[in-house]
C-alpha cells in the first residue's frame, strides 16, 4: 500500500466519523442529505459483499466493515433517531436518475459479467455521483455549516488522492483498474466546485456560503 | 500492463 492511498482511506474514514460525530453531538442532521447517506450505505453493501468470500488482509475487512457500520448507523439518525431534525423538504434530488443510470451502465461496462462483480461496478459507478443530492442541498439552501464544509472536504479528497494512488500503481505495479479510474476522476471532478469555496472561504474562517 | 479486477481497495 503507497502512501496515497492509505491516506485517502484516512481521509475516508475521517470524513465518516466528522459526521457521524456531528449529528451525535449537536443531535441534529440538519443539513446533511439522507439520501446521499443512503446511497453511500448501497455503495458499501454492495461492494463489500466480497467480506463473504476473499479475505486480503486484516486492515482491509476492518475498514470494511467500520464503513459499512457508520454509513448504516448514520442512516439510521437520519431516518430515525433525530429523524425530527432531518431537512427533507431541501433534500429533493430524484436519486432514481443516479441510480438506474449506474445500475444498467455497471450491466453493460464490466470486468466479468458476475452477480458480485456487476454488483461491484454498480458501487463504484453510484459512489462517483453518491454526493449529489447533498451538494444539491447545499446549493439549494446557499449554504453549509462549517463542519459540514470539512466533512464534504474529506470525503472528496479521498477519492483525488486514490487518483495519485493509481497512477503509483500503473508505474510501479502495472496495475490499473479502467473502470475505478474513471470512475474516481469523475467524482473529483464534482468535488472540484466546491473544492475552491472550501479553500476561498472555509479555510479562511468563513461560512460556505453561495452568491444568491 | 493489463487491466485487472482484484478489488484489494476500499
Amino acid at each position: 500500500m503507497n502512501i496515497f492511498r492509505f491516506l485517502g482511506d484516512i481521509s475516508h474514514l475521517s470524513a465518516i466519523i466528522i459526521l457521524l460525530l456531528k449529528i451525535w453531538k449537536s443531535r441534529s442532521c440538519a443539513g446533511i442529505s439522507g439520501k446521499s447517506q443512503l446511497l453511500f450505505a448501497i455503495v458499501f453493501t454492495t461492494r463489500y459483499l466480497d467480506l463473504f468470500t476473499n479475505f486480503i488482509s486484516f486492515y482491509n475487512t476492518s475498514m470494511k466493515v467500520v464503513y459499512v457500520a457508520s454509513s448504516y448507523a448514520t442512516v439510521w439518525m437520519i431516518y430515525s433517531k433525530f429523524k425530527a431534525t432531518y431537512d427533507g423538504n431541501h433534500d429533493t434530488f430524484r436519486v432514481e436518475f443516479l441510480i438506474v443510470p449506474t445500475a444498467i451502465l455497471s450491466f453493460l461496462v464490466n470486468h466479468d459479467f458476475t452477480p458480485l462483480e456487476i454488483l461491484w461496478t454498480f458501487s463504484i459507478y453510484l459512489e462517483s455521483v453518491a454526493i449529489l443530492p447533498q451538494l444539491f442541498m447545499v446549493s439549494k439552501t446557499g449554504e453549509a455549516e462549517t463542519i459540514t464544509s470539512h466533512y464534504l472536504f474529506a470525503l472528496g479528497i479521498y477519492r483525488t488522492l486514490y487518483l495519485f494512488n493509481w497512477i503509483w500503481r500503473y508505474q510501479f505495479e502495472e496495475f490499473f483498474d479502467l473502470i475505478a479510474i474513471v470512475a474516481g476522476l469523475v467524482q473529483t471532478v464534482l468535488y472540484c466546485d466546491f473544492f475552491y469555496l472550501y479553500i476561498t472561504k472555509v479555510l479562511k474562517g468563513k461560512k460556505l456560503s453561495l452568491p444568491a | 500492463v493489463v487491466a485487472r479486477s482484484e478489488h484489494d481497495e476500499l
